[in-house]
C-alpha cells in the first residue's frame, strides 16, 4: 500500500467519522441527503460482500466492516432516531435516487471485467458510487447556509477520491500488469463531479469567508 | 492475471 492509497482511505474515513460526529453530538443531519447515504449504504453493501469470500488484509477486512457498519447507522440515524430523524429536510431532499440505480445496473451488465455475481456487483458498487453524491450536491445548491461540518464531510470525500486518482498513478508506474479501466473512468467522473464544489470551498476558505454556493 | 481480480483497495 502506498502513502496516496493510505491517506485516502484515511480521508475517507475522517469524512464519515465527521458526519458521524455531526449527527451523533448535534443530534442534527441538517444538510445531509439521506438519497446520497441510501445510496452510498447499498454502494459497500453491493462491494463488500467479497468479505465473505476472499480475504485480503486484516486492515482490508475492518475497514470494510466500518464502512459497511457506519453508512448503515447513519440512514438508520436520519430515518428512524427521534430527534435525529426532526432535522431531516425532506422536502429539500428531492432527487429522484433511484433512478440512478437501474442504469448503472444495466451498466454493470454490459461493461465489466467478468461476468460473475461477484465481478458484476462490484462494477455496479463502482458506477453508482461515482454518482452518489449527486442528491447531496443537489441539497447543497438548494440549502443557503451551508453549515462547517457539511462543507467539511463533502471537502474530505472529494479530497478521498483525488487521492485514490493519485494512488492509480503511482500503482501505474510502479505495478507491472495494473490496467483498470472501469475502475478509472468511475472514479475520475466521481472526482470531477466534485470540481464546482472544491472551487468554492477553496474560494470561502482564502478569503475567510462562510461557504456559500451560487443559487 | 489473479491478483487484478482481487479487488485489494477500498
Amino acid at each position: 500500500m502506498n502513502i496516496f492509497r493510505l491517506a485516502g482511505d484515511m480521508t475517507h474515513l475522517f469524512s464519515v467519522l465527521v458526519l458521524l460526529l455531526k449527527i451523533h453530538t448535534i443530534k442534527s443531519c441538517a444538510g445531509i441527503s439521506l438519497k446520497t447515504q441510501e445510496l452510498y449504504a447499498l454502494v459497500f453493501a453491493t462491494r463488500y460482500l467479497d468479505i465473505f469470500t476472499d480475504y485480503i488484509s486484516l486492515y482490508n477486512t475492518c475497514m470494510k466492516l466500518i464502512f459497511l457498519g457506519s453508512s448503515f447507522s447513519i440512514v438508520w440515524y436520519i430515518r428512524r432516531h427521534k430527534i435525529v430523524r426532526r432535522s431531516y429536510d425532506k422536502e429539500q431532499d428531492t432527487f429522484r435516487h433511484h433512478f440512478l440505480i437501474l442504469p448503472c445496473i444495466i451498466l454493470a451488465l454490459l461493461i465489466n471485467e467478468k461476468f460473475t455475481v461477484k465481478e458484476v456487483m462490484w462494477t455496479f458498487s463502482l458506477y453508482l458510487e461515482a454518482v452518489a453524491i449527486l442528491p447531496q450536491l443537489v441539497l447543497l445548491q438548494r440549502t443557503r447556509n451551508i453549515d462547517n461540518l457539511t462543507g467539511q464531510y463533502i471537502f474530505l470525500l472529494g479530497a478521498y477520491r483525488s487521492l485514490y486518482i493519485l494512488n492509480w498513478i503511482y500503482r501505474y508506474f510502479t505495478e507491472q500488469h495494473y490496467v483498470h479501466w472501469i475502475t478509472w473512468i468511475s472514479g475520475l467522473v466521481q472526482t470531477l463531479l466534485y470540481a464546482d464544489f472544491f472551487y468554492y470551498y477553496f474560494h470561502s476558505w482564502k478569503n475567510n469567508e462562510k461557504l456559500q454556493l451560487p443559487a | 492475471g489473479a491478483e487484478d481480480e482481487d479487488h485489494d483497495e477500498l
